[in-house]
């Protein structure tokens, strides 16, 4: 463990912090994409298949409860519990132009051609452009609420900071995983967009808008 | 095959 690992870990768990509580308190997934949700329902399930078989530590296997149990409480809330307040004319991604493409690259390049190696690539390809359909609603509504954007932010920074860890982990560990590495890279230039904004707007108090 | 990285992170 690296304190940009570490650091990227907590990021992520902020952000999905931030937006259960946003819903549950505010009662409304009003500006949030279900697809994005269910997509990061999907990386988490199929990443951490081996959650009962593999133990690392105890922080790893208590975290990845912790991001598989919120992923489905937060799909829960959107298409379940506060689904009146879901915004679905504005969530129209076409999530099969995402699923399919990197379920079938999961089969042509991996490190390994058995279930779980493939449903781990799968998952690590998917989580690269998962946050497309949730940027697409934000560019269609033309804006997002304030406390959105920071879930934004901390959940870009989380695989920013995890490129900083593989330079490390490469540098002092001799770690290498070019699937995760270039699949990471992918998942941050996503983002980059959207940090402009939110560090040239947000950070200044101002509400985040996108050029619709 | 190349040995796969060993899968510890989350």
């Amino acid at each position: 463990m690296n304190i940009f690992r570490f650091l990227g870990d907590i990021s992520h768990l902020s952000a999905i912090i931030i937006l259960l509580l946003k819903i549950w308190k505010s009662r409304s997934c009003a500006g949030i994409s279900g697809k994005s949700q269910l997509l990061f329902a999907i990386v988490f399930t199929t990443r951490y298949l081996d959650l009962f078989t593999n133990f690392i530590s105890f922080y790893n296997t208590s975290m990845k409860v912790v991001y598989v149990a919120s992923s489905y409480a937060t799909v829960w809330m959107i298409y379940s519990k506060f689904k009146a307040t879901y915004d679905g004319n504005h969530d129209t991604f076409r999530v099969e132009f995402l699923i399919v493409p990197t379920a079938i690259l999961s089969f042509l390049v991996n490190h390994d051609f058995t279930p779980l190696e493939i449903l781990w690539t799968f998952s690590i390809y998917l989580e690269s452009v998962a946050i497309l359909p949730q940027l697409f609603m934000v560019s269609k509504t033309g804006e997002a609420e304030t406390i959105t954007s920071h879930y934004l932010f901390a959940l870009g920074i989380y695989r920013t900071l995890y490129l900083f860890n593989w330079i490390w982990r490469y540098q002092f560990e001799e770690f290498f995983d070019l699937i995760a590495i270039v699949a990471g890279l992918v998942q941050t230039v996503l983002y980059c967009d959207f940090f402009y904004l939110y560090i040239t707007k947000v950070l200044k108090g101002k509400k985040l808008s996108l050029p619709a | 095959d190349e040995e796969t990285p060993q899968k510890d992170e989350l």
